[in-house]
């Protein structure tokens, strides 16, 4: 494992931890949006069926079972929590998350490496993971005021994007086997769609005012 | 360690 791949899940581990952080203090999980954690949920369950069948380190182990269990438990605290299912923005979430379902499913189906249920799974989970930031970015455009921990949260989800490309970079630089394509273009797409919040978070954070995407 | 493959990664 190289600096950026390391880089990279601790960014991904604070982002939940943030998230949960931001849940667990206010009890309100206003600014996050429902469909995105639910199409985060998937792309866990989906990609570490490996869990299952490989053992490659504990480290894996652990981080896999962490995202799996905290995306889990912020769907239900968001669904089912007496208080915090009732500062869900119900109304402003209206993605249409399904499509999103739906069209990587038909793209993993076209485009994997083999024709496994692993492997089309695999492929599924990761051009779901390039697009399922798109609910939240909605949100929260239409969201006037993004508290800071929503703020920051997604920056960590977007820094760990980043810190991924430069670890297939890195590792395709400095290892025999080629990187597969597929990682490569969902990475880019997905690391495409953060650019434009990065832009306004750097905005708000050298103004020092309170985050707030343009409509 | 740099035998695992981008599909072991997270």
């Amino acid at each position: 494992m190289n600096v950026f791949r390391f880089a990279g899940d601790m960014t991904h581990l604070f982002s939940v931890l943030v998230l949960l952080l931001k849940i667990y203090a206010t009890k309100s999980c206003s600014g996050i949006s429902l469909k995105t954690q639910e199409l985060y949920a998937l792309v866990f369950l989906t990609r570490y069926l490996d869990l299952l069948t490989d053992f490659i380190s504990l480290y894996n182990t652990v981080m896999k079972l962490v995202f799996i269990s905290s995306s889990l438990a912020i769907v239900w605290c968001m669904r089912a929590h007496p208080v915090v299912r009732r500062t869900y923005d119900k109304d402003q979430d209206t993605f249409r998350h399904y499509t999103l379902v739906a069209g990587s499913l038909v793209l993993a189906l076209l485009f994997h490496d083999r024709f496994t249920i692993r492997e089309v799974c695999w492929a599924f989970s990761i051009y779901l993971e390039a697009v399922a930031i798109l609910p939240q970015l909605v949100l929260l455009q239409r969201s006037r005021n993004v508290d800071n921990l929503t703020g920051q949260y997604v920056f960590f989800l977007g820094a760990y994007r980043a810190f991924y490309i430069l670890n297939w970079i890195y590792r395709y630089f400095t290892e025999q086997h080629f990187s597969r394509w597929i990682p490569w273009i969902a990475g880019l797409v997905q690391t495409g769609l953060y650019a434009d919040f990065f832009y306004y978070y750097y905005l708000s954070w050298k103004n020092n005012v309170k985050l707030q995407l343009p409509a | 360690t740099s035998s695992e493959s981008i599909k072991d990664e997270l």
